[in-house]
């Protein structure tokens, strides 16, 4: 049988420490 | 200040605030022990006051509480005592003044993330030179400062678009100091998250700057005596950076190759830890362009004779993502790169 391929990571999955994202375009109301 | 009446509410906050612009020595700690007390009351007063009241942050008080704010944090910080300091091994020199200033960056936070604070009218006050002061402080030994500092400047990059771009360029001369002149800054760790956040919000395509923070500044980062101290955050800022635009992997997996340390392995296993997180994240058409130069890498630290580097490496083939990228590539690849994986082989043999 065809083995599943295991797919790259969508997205690495964000460790502990990481903050919210701030975003280059707008003025963030964090 | 919860019992003053609302029209009195501003008068007595400045008094307050100035009351707390008086700095004490901790460094005896029996000195003018009443005094101490009287200011932690008061800023105790002032954090509460900030975080519950609404419509108290009046414009003539922004320039007192960043005066408050300024005369207890920018102070020369004591040398380290002990040059040899390894991060890593020893305690570090926690801030005697703690007691007082733990509230003052709780007061600043609060200050910050007040729904009533306005940047406009703040930026007078924390300008560039308010923004280089508070990045010295990174340097600081007591972790606990360090954390503060970390969310303070993440809300500052946050809240004044116009002070991005000086904070990164400062940000990029601490980096490049402690890369090839110091090797010595407290603060590397707590930075880089800080920047894991602004890269994970480029837009795209990046720019040139910041991709030239990539290439000048994270990838030479990784070649510093202490990177275990930072090296987690650091991974992940290259990763984030390869999510955001994959045509930079083989100048990344490149760059690490250069870097690769020749005599610490403990680095070793750092470096193929953080190569395998690129891996899980790579684009199979990236992975063609990298293979033959990594893969020459990985069978040097399958035959290390350092276990730890060895089993670090040969864990790569408990990863399915990595084993189909390599099988892909093994059979119909063109003549020179079949024998880029032979050479596993004899090294796995």
């Amino acid at each position: 049988p065809q083995k599943k391929k295991k797919q790259k990571l969508p997205k690495s999955p964000a460790p502990h420490f990481a903050m919210p994202p701030i975003h280059e375009d707008n003025l963030e109301k964090i | 200040l919860k019992d003053a009446p609302v029209s009195e509410l501003h008068d007595l906050l400045c008094k307050k605030l100035q009351q707390c612009s008086i700095v004490f020595d901790f460094l005896d700690c029996v000195a003018d022990l009443k005094g101490k007390e009287i200011k932690r009351a008061a800023l105790n007063e002032l954090v509460e006051c900030v975080a519950t009241n609404r419509g108290i942050l009046i414009e003539p008080l922004y320039p007192e509480i960043i005066k408050m704010i300024s005369v207890n944090i920018f102070r020369i910080l004591p040398p380290s005592e002990n040059p040899e300091f390894d991060p890593e091994e020893d305690e570090p020199n926690l801030e005697p003044s703690w007691p007082h200033l733990q509230l003052v960056y709780e007061f600043f936070l609060r200050f910050l993330e007040s729904p009533d604070f306005q940047p406009s009218v703040a930026k007078r006050y924390i300008d560039q030179k308010f923004v280089l002061m508070l990045l010295e402080l990174f340097d600081s030994e007591d972790p606990r400062e360090r954390e503060y500092l970390k969310t303070i400047l993440h809300r500052v990059y946050g809240k004044f678009l116009g002070l991005r771009a000086y904070i990164r360029k400062q940000c990029n001369n601490i980096f490049l100091r402690f890369i090839y002149e110091t090797e010595h800054f407290n603060g590397v760790a707590e930075l880089l998250e800080i920047l894991g956040s602004i890269i994970n919000g480029f837009a795209l395509p990046l720019k040139a700057e910041h991709k030239q923070f990539l290439v000048r500044v994270l990838i030479p980062l990784h070649s510093v005596k202490s990177l275990s101290i930072f090296h987690a955050q650091l991974a992940y800022c290259v990763v984030q950076f390869l999510e955001k635009d994959a045509t930079l992997t083989e100048h990344v997996i490149r760059g690490l190759l250069k870097y690769w340390p020749k005599t610490c392995t403990q680095k070793e296993v750092m470096l193929l830890g953080e190569i395998e997180e690129i891996l899980d994240v790579i684009e199979p058409s990236q992975f063609v362009k990298i293979q033959e130069p990594l893969f020459k890498q990985v069978a040097r630290c399958i035959a290390s004779p350092h276990f730890q580097v060895a089993e670090r490496a040969l864990y790569f083939w408990n990863n399915e993502y990595i084993l189909s990228l390599v099988e892909d590539n093994c059979h119909g690849a063109p003549y020179h790169l079949r024998h880029a994986l032979p050479r596993l082989q004899g090294a796995l043999e």
